[in-house]
């Protein structure tokens, strides 16, 4: 139970990950070793070895390519976590054939911001009307993929709450279309997941997991003064791993994720 | 449930008269972890539990109640105490157009806010006006041109580069055609980003008789007491609007949020359409937080 602390320093410890938004039962199961054997060396030590390992089981941090063009890239995640935006700070750093999908039909101005970074880095973007059914759109974009022989097919869908099951069953269907298409199906599902999220972030991506196969976790806002303790729980209770962080609003702002920058930022 | 957690942690120590001491801490451990995992800040929890613990020691057990529910009743009650107990408003300005301003970090949901709020102001017979002061996003300001389109809305489109120059002539506007208020949606921003605090510092200098609105997203953790406080810092608060409620996040945002700056939560959002907007009321929210 949190609070429970014999040590300063494992009280300190404790209190680290809590502030950072480490899932409570995460905490629970680092911190619980450390109370127990503290006669192994400095629980810091102990915890970061940990917190690494962690992070190392859940696999490797490199994006997917398929062996058959193009390859598709879904971006997904609640709402206003960043998927535009990383969408095309990742396409940034390809420099490759990159088409977009426009399927986020719903929300007011989707499809104008993804036109937008579609100008600026002078990329095709596929889409259909608002209020449109945006597994036509992902559809569509697929045959355009195709028929030009570009290398990547990125699709940005509308963000959701993953209470939502209208939502999220619309989401699978999206997915399906791509999977329907044999040597198409979406190398990689990448959730977009805000780093400043709560105890509610596991919940979420766990719900995101039942509907499609996520790939790979986009931690987003790292730039903020949160530490992202959410991914924590995510990798090592979904084994899901953190590929990507976002770490500000303009196109290089996305590095690849590093265990080491992270738990050095979660401890202190 | 909260309750059968409590009252199986006191089963065993069943009984009327005054709740004893360690009926009391260990009813609060749990109420802690409840408490940490609706997001409420740590040092708000550690506050918060020794002031329940200070009211709770030695107090009576009502007939009618469990010890667990006993303790339960006053946590109930110091949430809802915290959260400034009743239901507050935001009030317009008699004479002259109101400025309203959001402000917040990025992705929480202010132009989608200042469409509900422009929608939830004319429903009650007022004449609100939008204005987008966000120059920075892609289609930030087409998105909340559209939505005051498709609701029907007064939009003020921009005339300057620098949202400093289009302020004043807005108000004017707005004062010429008695529109009140007059909704003012910013650029998300970090709360360690100087220069970008500085500029809704300026927003308000420029109109001292504006309210200035922080919108944050529900599903926030930690983080949202030192964002609040940050804010608070360069702007004086006038209310807070907690995002995406409709969601199973607690949303223990909020009461970091109000702990810290004192300010009112007078809204909350409940979905991504313009009326999925309500007013915030404590009691509910106390009963969201313990689950
Ligand atoms: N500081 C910071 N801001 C970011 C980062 N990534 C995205 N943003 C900002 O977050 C806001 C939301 O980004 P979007 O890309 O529109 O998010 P989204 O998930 O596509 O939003 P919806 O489609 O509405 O669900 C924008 O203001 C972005 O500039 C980041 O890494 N750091
Ligand atoms: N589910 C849900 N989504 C919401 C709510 N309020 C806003 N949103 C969504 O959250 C996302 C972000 O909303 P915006 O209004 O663009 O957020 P913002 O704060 O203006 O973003 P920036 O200007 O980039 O800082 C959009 O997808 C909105 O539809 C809400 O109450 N519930
Ligand atoms: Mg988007
Ligand atoms: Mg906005």
């Amino acid at each position: 139970v949190p609070g429970l602390g014999g040590d300063f320093s494992i009280e300190r410890l404790e209190a680290a990950l809590l502030s950072s938004d480490v899932g409570l039962e995460t905490v629970e199961k680092l911190i619980q070793p450390l109370e127990s054997g503290q006669d192994k060396g400095d629980p810091g030590e102990h915890l970061r070895k940990q917190i690494i390992e962690i992070f190392h089981r859940a696999g490797p941090v490199t994006l997917q390519i398929s062996d058959s063009s193009p390859t598709v890239y879904f971006f997904v995640g609640v709402n206003g976590s960043g998927k535009t935006t990383s969408m095309a700070k990742l396409a940034h750093n390809f420099d490759k054939q990159i088409i977009f999908a426009a399927a986020d039909t719903f929300r007011a101005a989707a499809i104008e911001q993804l036109k937008k970074w579609g100008e600026r880095l002078d990329l095709p973007v596929i889409s259909h009307q608002k209020g449109g059914d945006p597994t036509a759109v992902v559809y569509d974009a697929l045959e355009a993929a195709v028929h030009r022989q570009a290398d990547f097919l990125f699709v940005d869908t509308a963000g959701r709450l993953h209470t939502r099951r209208d939502l999220m069953e619309q989401l699978e269907k999206m997915y399906r279309v791509t999977v329907g298409q044999k040597s198409n199906e979406p190398t990689e599902s990448l959730l977009v997941l805000d780093a400043s999220t709560g105890q509610n972030g596991l919940q979420q991506v766990r719900t995101f997991a039942e509907k499609l196969p996520v790939t790979g976790i986009i931690l987003s806002k790292l730039d903020s003064t949160a530490r992202g303790g959410v991914a924590l729980s995510v990798v090592d209770e979904l084994g899901i791993p953190v590929k990507l962080v976002g770490t500000g609003e303009t196109l290089d702002d996305l590095a690849p994720f590093s265990p080491e920058i992270y738990c050095d930022a979660l401890l202190g | 449930r909260l309750t059968e957690k409590l009252n199986s942690a006191f089963k065993k120590l069943r009984g009327r008269g005054k709740l004893s001491e360690e009926q009391v801490k260990d009813g609060l451990k749990e109420i802690r972890r409840i408490l940490l995992a609706a997001d409420v800040h740590y040092s708000v929890v550690k506050k918060f539990v020794k002031r329940v613990e200070n009211k709770a020691i030695g107090e009576e057990v009502l007939k009618s109640l469990t010890p667990g529910e006993q303790i339960i009743k006053i946590v109930r009650e110091e949430l809802q105490e915290l959260l400034g107990g009743q239901r507050e408003e935001l009030g317009l300005h008699q004479h002259g157009p109101t400025p309203i301003i959001l402000v917040g970090l990025q992705g929480t949901g202010k132009t989608t806010t200042a469409g509900k709020l422009a929608l939830h102001y004319r429903e009650q017979k007022k004449t609100p006006i939008l204005y987008s002061a966000d120059y920075r996003r892609p289609a930030a300001r087409e998105q909340l041109r559209q939505l005051a389109e498709e609701n029907q809305l007064e939009f003020y489109p921009e005339q300057y580069e620098d949202p400093r120059d289009d302020l004043p002539e807005l108000v004017e506007y707005a004062e010429n055609k008695s529109l009140n208020p007059v909704i003012i949606d910013t650029a998300g921003r970090l709360n360690i980003d100087q220069p970008m605090l500085e500029e809704i510092g300026d927003f308000q200098r420029l109109l001292p008789e504006s309210r200035v609105l922080l919108v944050i997203d529900g599903m926030m953790g930690q983080e949202a007491l030192q964002v609040a406080e940050d804010f608070a810092g360069v702007v004086q608060l006038d209310g807070l609007i907690l995002t995406k409620m409709e969601g199973d996040a607690r949303g223990g945002a909020a009461i970091s949020a109000r702990e810290v700056t004192g300010v009112p939560v007078l809204y909350i959002g409940t979905g991504e359409k313009a009326a999925d907007f309500q007013p915030f009321h404590p009691e509910r929210m106390a009963s969201r937080i313990l689950g």
